[in-house]
């Protein structure tokens, strides 16, 4: 799974992600990716999120919009969040993996509960980073 | 915090313990998000829209075989490919998303021809297809998405699965 999340000049913001799947799926599988609140949501400039990993538990936890509504109605920053539902609330149902959020001030979190994942990130005046794992 | 642009990408999970990745493997990858980064900051900083900079930076990781979307398109268990993808844009909640198929060189394009070009949200199979060739999007054969290390992938699973050894790793669940 690939993604990306991103706030322009105008403080506009939205995300997208792409997916070929788990290797061996059957065939007729979905998983978060295209699902909006799940894998992939931005609404309302509040936040953008782009999901990876057990798109299973990413669908029944709503992991995407989970985060937005945590910002909206618990008035959190995005990076708290995306920190609570990744390493608690997914981990309390079983499911592994990470995302990328990006908040309505340009704050970037990339949180992930598994081994490893690739990730890059670019902040006007700053120099872009990339990582592995 | 920034009053400026910013942008993040994630190219998946590793499939491959830390310990095993190559010096050259690990270049790669580095070098392929750096790609994927200028591909999105480019827009940005010509004062672009986050919704183009985010379809720019996927269609450059679907583009990617060393990542798992579009031309790294794992393999299901039939030996076939199938794609999804969703955009949505945080200004007003329009989102697309397309599910379950295969064709488009972008999956992403296609995802943005159904909030741009329907009323819908999500559509699969051959109703986002249709879409996409309306729209007059790029489409590949599927040899184009085959790579051989996901091909490999899919027959050691296979393999493993044939033979009772394979393991319960969670990351096996990784889109």
């Amino acid at each position: 799974t690939v993604g990306a999340v991103a706030r322009d000049r105008a403080g506009h913001i939205a995300a997208a992600t792409s997916t070929g799947g788990m290797t061996a799926k059957s065939a007729g599988r979905i998983g978060d990716s295209p699902l909006i609140g799940a894998g992939t949501f931005a609404a309302n400039d509040s936040c953008a999120v782009s999901a990876t990993g057990d798109g299973e538990a990413f669908i029944r936890l709503s992991v995407a919009h989970e985060i937005d509504a945590r910002i909206r109605l618990a008035g959190q920053n995005v990076t708290d969040a995306a920190e609570q539902v990744v390493m608690k609330d997914l981990v309390a149902i079983g499911g592994s993996g990470g995302l990328i959020a990006i908040g309505a001030d340009g704050s970037i979190t990339l949180p992930f509960n598994c081994e490893g994942m690739y990730r890059g990130q670019s902040i006007e005046g700053q120099a872009s980073q990339t990582f592995i794992y | 915090m920034s009053d400026g642009f910013a942008l993040a990408i994630h190219g998946g999970a590793g499939v491959l313990p830390r310990a095993e990745m190559s010096e050259e493997r690990e270049a790669a990858c580095h070098a392929a998000l750096a790609r994927v980064l200028t591909a999105g900051e480019s827009v940005l900083a010509a004062d672009g829209t986050a919704l183009d900079a985010v379809t720019a930076a996927v269609r450059a990781l679907e583009d990617e075989p060393l990542f798992n979307a579009g031309r790294g398109a794992v393999f299901t268990r039939a030996g076939t490919h199938e794609m999804d993808a969703a955009i949505m844009d945080g200004r007003d909640r329009r989102a697309g998303a397309v599910a379950g198929i295969c064709g488009p060189r972008n999956p992403v394009d296609a995802a943005r021809a159904v909030m741009e070009r329907t009323s819908h949200v999500l559509m699969a199979g051959d109703g986002a297809l249709t879409v996409a060739r309306e729209a007059g999007l790029p489409f590949e054969e599927t040899s184009y998405f085959f790579t051989p290390e996901r091909w490999d992938t899919l027959q050691e699973t296979l393999r493993m699965e044939a033979d009772g050894t394979l393991d319960d790793d969670p990351s096996r669940r990784h889109g």
